[in-house]
């Protein structure tokens, strides 16, 4: 920098070290960035609670929020997933940008009344989102 | 939930602009063979089209052991407890439909009580395997015994008599008898009958038929208690039974288990294709 202009006026306004991440995030990631998020839903709210007796809430928990340029590192993403980044910045903004999506689910345990009085304990697969992906 | 359900009453009505090929909900949904490929949950959705399917209400007592089997079973949350090493992802509490029960009380033997139980099976699913099943006594809470009190238990289960014309195989039964001690502050009593059940769910009977005969004798009679006993063991036995089911919907814990890396598995859990694999694989390098 020696003897570039004015040192003041050259230079970005760098902030002060306390709060650089802030800084150096508006360039990488985006505000409100993809991740999970929970809806937590009692089944008397579905009007199921006659015949779902446990849990007694439900909490199925979803993704959103948008997906970054820089995906690899961060979603595990497919080298796919940059290239549809890059056609939809650079050649066709119709084609969708990636979506923020469940990429892993944990089962849920149900206890149910069935139509005939009887009483079943259930184990059912991916019904909770556990880690969310841009695909 | 109204826009949801219209949406899923359009999806299965077919207005919806859908592919040409048939999708699962086309399957008829309470068909005894339809597969279960939609999982309960959506189900309900589109079955709450037609008003509720009227729900006969379960007994008091067995909706209380069920809840505690949940308790431990899965968390708070509904996720289900990885501490578990059995297999099974269902469990089915089913009480007897019919009963008919007399009881005769000996001075010196204590009761001798006879029932006959007829329990309906339809809610096992074809995916469903039965890998273990239960007589379940409940005992009031009022009783306690001050000593040991010994049964000896007779069952008979059978194939309910064929209503329609000659019975093309005459009804199986099984007898063979059970002792087991009531002990203070037990609610709960279970008998293992699995080796009863097994040939007739697996063949597909639905409608099982149990006599039950059992002498209940002291070590010291004691009248005061007797009437207290005799309450006791009045109670109908539920039956519960213990499956795997194998559909997609289900939780394989198997799974799960094997993606963990199938070394934590034990060697006779591990699949027995892996098994050959690996065996074959070291005795080609000791050849070499």
């Amino acid at each position: 920098d020696e003897g570039i202009g004015d040192r003041k006026a050259k230079s970005p306004k760098v902030p002060d070290s306390n709060n650089l991440s802030e800084y150096f995030k508006q360039f990488l990631f985006p505000e409100n960035e993809c991740e999970l998020h929970d809806f937590k839903l009692s089944f008397s709210q579905l009007k199921w609670d006659n015949w779902i007796v446990a849990p007694r809430r439900y909490n199925p928990r979803y993704c959103k929020g948008d997906c970054p340029r820089l995906l690899r590192h961060r979603y595990g993403s497919p080298v796919h997933t940059m290239v549809q980044n890059i056609i939809y910045e650079k050649l066709d903004s119709s084609i969708p940008r990636p979506s923020c999506v469940p990429a892993k689910y944990s089962p849920l345990s149900v206890l149910t009344i069935e139509t005939d009085g009887s009483i079943a304990y259930k184990e059912y697969e991916d019904m909770i989102a556990t880690r969310c992906t841009c695909r | 939930s109204q826009t949801l359900e219209d949406e899923a009453g359009s999806l299965i009505s077919g207005e919806a602009s859908l592919e040409a090929k048939p999708q699962p909900w086309d399957q008829p949904l309470d068909g005894e063979n339809s597969p279960d490929l939609l999982p309960p949950l959506l189900k309900v959705l589109v079955n709450s089209h037609v008003p509720g399917a009227p729900r006969l209400q379960p007994d008091s007592i067995a909706l209380r052991y069920m809840k505690r089997l949940y308790k431990a079973y899965a968390t708070k949350e509904g996720i289900p407890k990885s501490d578990r090493g059995h297999l099974y992802n269902t469990v089915r509490l089913f009480t007897p439909s019919a009963q008919h029960q007399q009881s005769s009380w000996g001075q010196v033997t204590g009761v001798l009580q006879s029932m006959d139980l007829l329990f309906n099976l339809d809610r096992i699913a074809a995916p469903e395997h039965l890998l273990k099943s239960v007589l379940l006594y409940s005992l009031k809470n009022s009783v306690s015994f001050s000593s040991a009190t010994k049964c000896m238990c007779y069952l008979d289960v059978k194939e309910p008599e064929c209503s329609s014309s000659p019975c093309f195989r005459s009804p199986q039964s099984f007898t063979f008898n059970l002792q087991f001690e009531f002990r203070k502050n037990h609610k709960w009593i279970e008998k293992d009958v699995t080796t009863l059940l097994q040939p007739l769910v697996a063949s597909n009977k639905r409608n099982i038929h149990i006599a039950v005969n059992f002498t209940c004798y002291k070590d010291q009679p004691n009248p005061v208690q007797d009437e207290l006993f005799d309450v006791a063991i009045l109670m109908a036995p539920s039956l519960l039974v213990y499956l795997n089911d194998t559909s997609a919907q289900a939780y394989h814990r198997w799974d799960s288990l094997r993606y963990k890396g199938s070394h934590q598995l034990l060697p006779d859990q591990r699949d027995p294709m892996e098994e050959e694999l690996i065996w074959g694989r070291k005795s080609s390098r000791h050849r070499r």
